[in-house]
């Protein structure tokens, strides 16, 4: 059995792309199959898993979800998925911007995903799909297709005044019959640091307003500059604190690593 | 002569909104006379304006875009625009993710956003587009109606990567005739710690990649978490600062309202 997990948050940059990556990495070190998906244009995901230019690709996501719109036949999976050592990605770039719009009028346009997922998704435990910063229709698409949702939230007021937003879409997807099994996961803080006043805050708020609807996970994602950095060069947290050599450097990122563990 | 500036990155979480309410306010403050446009579904910057419920607001934006689409009668400006103390500010909220769906299909789509603002605009000197971090059919509206680009990025290596992307948009739509008098007024260097070493090398890059092709404002906006404190509280840096009475307080902002200061 497969479980597809969404990861949405139509705030932009609170670590959906980051998560992602890091979260797929460690399911992988569990010894699970895992499927990353990259859900947004700007190709982040792809960037981070180590394709320097996404924009070069012959076959992306984008090729798959017009070949569906059209009912023309899908490539085989050899074609599309790129393989990493602890997980493999179907990646995209900059054409997914016409498929959101190619969606607007497609037949059973919340589904094309989905449909596309049930086919490749046959040999993997997770499929984990990152989304771009919006509710239209490609982050639907992820909803649709999508076990558990996974909300990434930064500590900064407007990430946290976005929640009650994306809860609502999330109720619309189940009620209108999109996807009724659809279920919230939980919340994911991320760029965490105790010390400041605001992130402690910020904590406070959402466990009051949304503690008791929504599970906020134990394990918050530290803001550490080497959790930027291990994307910059197109690893996980847990590959370059295994790089580094220096004890110190070992200890800057251990946080990170443990909290995307206890996650998995 | 009004002069229409669209605050522009798909890359999210880099100061779009800080940067069009902040260089506002300042821009307010040496006598301009200031329109603020909130493009974005999340309706930060309306949110930001000090409007705490953006939903129950009966006119927005997006009513002004629907009926334009269906060529119905403009509402009055006192109808749709608020007044803060410097800057004016058309809102928005959720319902105008249901416009970039109408867009779609819409008659001159690119136009829609700019045939609005010629009738509204007379009135002011300055209107400032802030954009929801997307390369969609609503930005390209902002960059139709657009004399000027600015385009924040956060030394953050996916901030400068997706700078390429963002600039052969703008060469499209001169290119396309969408608007053949772009100008793109610069990248401004936002949440900038120069104490960080990925700091100094993300400015390096977007210096040696950008630095001939693009203007590189001088005011590099610091990184100070009581940026994100007035935002919360509905405030300019300037307000903030000006609240204060303790010195030491006064001077962990004074930076951030001196680097808006000059943008203007
Ligand atoms: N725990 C963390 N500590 C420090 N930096 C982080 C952390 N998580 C993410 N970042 C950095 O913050 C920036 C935003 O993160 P990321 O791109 O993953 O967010 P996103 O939500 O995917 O953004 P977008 O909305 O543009 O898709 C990136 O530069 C990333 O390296
Ligand atoms: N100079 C700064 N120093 C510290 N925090 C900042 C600074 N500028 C912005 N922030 C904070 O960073 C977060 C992102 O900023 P903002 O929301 O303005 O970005 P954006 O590009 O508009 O995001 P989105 O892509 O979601 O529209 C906010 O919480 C904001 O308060
Ligand atoms: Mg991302
Ligand atoms: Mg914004």
């Amino acid at each position: 059995k497969c479980t597809t997990i969404a990861i949405v948050n139509q705030k932009g940059g609170v670590g959906k792309t980051t998560s992602t990556y890091n979260l797929g990495w460690e399911l992988g070190k569990l010894g699970k199959k895992v499927l990353l998906v990259d859900l947004d244009s700007q190709g982040n995901l792809t960037m981070q898993s180590g394709v320097q230019r996404p924009d070069e690709l012959r076959m992306t996501i984008s090729t798959l979800m017009t070949k569906s719109i059209y009912d023309e036949e899908l490539p085989a999976k050899e074609e599309v998925i790129l393989h990493k050592e602890l997980v493999d990605l179907l990646p995209s770039n900059i054409e997914l911007s016409n498929v959101e719009i190619q969606l607007v009028n497609a037949t059973m346009r919340e589904f094309v995903l989905k449909g596309i997922l049930d086919e490749y998704k046959t040999d993997y435990d997770y499929v984990l799909i990152d989304c771009m910063p919006s509710l239209l229709m490609l982050p639907i698409n992820a909803l649709a297709a999508a076990d558990l949702v996974v909300i990434p939230v930064a500590p900064e007021f407007w990430a946290v005044k976005g929640i009650e937003a994306l809860f609502n879409t999330i109720k619309t997807v189940k009620k209108k019959h999109i996807n009724r099994k659809l279920v919230i996961g939980g919340i994911l803080i991320t760029k965490y640091t105790p010390k400041l006043k605001s992130t402690k805050e910020m904590e406070n708020i959402i466990m009051d307003v949304f503690g008791e609807r929504i599970h906020v996970y134990d394990s918050k994602i530290p803001s550490l500059s080497k959790v930027a950095d291990a994307g910059k060069l197109s690893l996980s947290v847990r590959e370059l604190h295994d790089k580094f050599t220096i004890k110190r450097e070992k200890e800057s990122i251990i946080k990170a690593v443990e909290s995307y563990e206890s996650l998995a």
